[in-house]
């Protein structure tokens, strides 16, 4: 039974990217086929495992007009158990074209429902609230949101949690919040602390326990196209993930 | 003489809010005239001006249909010398309509040739190359690029040169760098120098001698409404800034 959640957040680097990478990564070294769906043409999720340039078509852009595509589409990574489908420049123009279709909303959806025999299926979102967003949130059964333990980042929830409201009521109704996880915190800054605090008096059990500290290990391994798990395995920010992992399938056996 | 700036790179979370708002504080503080005009759907920079949610109207979303709201969208801020048009989440309805204009790039660009009186218009720019972002870089004379000491931030360069020289064969011939920004630099993490060294040897001049260090107190300010400059100044962060706006008006001299 595929599980297929949005790591979405409008705001720009509070770590949906990071995060995509390194829980696919964690649940995959659990033994969970994993897929990867990167939806943000910066390919940020492509290049962090790795993923050559060359490697990126089809993409999910190409799928939009021929669904026969997505066999191709799924690359392996270095990971056993996790595969990607990945992202280049043009999936930009994916933002405007998809402004003319039919059920503009509905496009990821008919296309991840050919796709088979993963538990679970991310899919890593732009900083924007634009058709690629809706797209991925109208596809799928839950959204998971990181967010950076900062001000402007704690100001964009509001929006989100808004936009997910009206995905559900129009285009929706099953979209649930697979979690809300706190990322890039410093507990020496109080900033830090209050957003911290702030956020667990609002959304209560929707914030996961886990949070990941900011860790110098998780923003090097990129430039080495590993998951910081593979780049650092003892690193804290790998550790974080692999315990966030650990509690989103908890969750999975509770809902 | 005004000159209008776009702050720009569709990597989300360099400092583009951030550098927005300090540099343009820094530059009302000797005597300049300047206009912030925030394009970002999230309203970032109206926030970290303190400027109230309900005191966002006309924003530029407004304005694209009614150009005769300009002068009663232009907002004072605690700074002499400073004014803002703000943002409010309308904006990013403008993203998907501004697909159907005639001269879908051009709408910013009349827009603000009837804003007169000030040196300085700099444009807040979304994390994102939509038609936001394009409206902002045509109807712009140059644009000021942060660029954080990071991997993803350094490989997204390369996808933001090629846009700006698509636009000025395209729509705005006259359309320069102003200037690459350091952000975030963490003099003791290794990537952070690396990072440096890599943008000094490709863009030589391009790069801005001042670099923006981490510094707490930058991330702080936001929360009280206020810049880093009005918030802490003897902050390295404000400090930077300041040297900044040095740069940025000898520069205006050398041109
Ligand atoms: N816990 C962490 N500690 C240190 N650095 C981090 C951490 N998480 C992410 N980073 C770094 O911060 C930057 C932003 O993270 P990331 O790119 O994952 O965010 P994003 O939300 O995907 O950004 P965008 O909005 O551009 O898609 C990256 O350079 C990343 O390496
Ligand atoms: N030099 C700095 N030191 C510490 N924190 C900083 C610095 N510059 C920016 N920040 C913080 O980092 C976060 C990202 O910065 P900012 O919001 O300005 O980036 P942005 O590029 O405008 O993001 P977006 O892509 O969402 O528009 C903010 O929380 C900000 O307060
Ligand atoms: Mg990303
Ligand atoms: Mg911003």
């Amino acid at each position: 039974m595929k599980k297929i959640i949005s790591i979405s957040n409008q705001k720009g680097g509070v770590g949906k990217t990071t995060t995509t990478i390194n829980l696919a990564t964690s649940l995959a070294a659990v033994k969970k086929n994993v897929l990867i769906v990167d939806a943000d043409p910066q390919g940020n999720a492509s290049t962090g495992l790795g993923l050559a340039h060359n490697d990126r078509r089809p993409s999910i852009y190409e799928m939009i007009h021929e669904k026969r595509l997505l066999k191709e589409g799924i690359k392996e990574t270095l990971i056993p158990g996790l595969k990607i489908i990945g992202a280049n420049t043009d999936l930009a123009a994916a933002e405007i074209e998809l402004t003319n279709f039919e059920n503009r909303e509905f496009v990821f959806k008919s296309i991840f429902a050919e796709i088979d025999n993963f538990d679970f299926i991310f899919v890593d979102c732009p900083p924007a609230l634009g058709l690629l967003t809706i797209n991925s949130l109208v596809a799928s059964n839950t959204t998971l949101i990181p967010l950076q333990s900062e001000f402007f980042a704690l100001e964009g929830l509001s929006a989100l949690m808004q936009t997910i409201k009206l995905i559900k009521e129009n285009f929706n109704s099953d979209l649930k919040i697979e979690g809300i996880l706190l990322t890039m915190l410093d507990k020496r800054n109080s900033l830090s602390s209050l957003v911290e605090k702030d956020v667990r008096q609002h959304f209560g059990d929707q914030v996961y326990k886990t949070t990941i500290p900011r860790n110098v290990k998780i923003s090097e391994a990129p430039s080495h196209g590993k998951p910081a798990l593979l780049y650092d395995t003892q690193a804290a920010g790998s550790i974080a993930y692999i315990e966030l992992a650990k509690e989103v399938i908890l969750n999975q056996n509770k809902n």
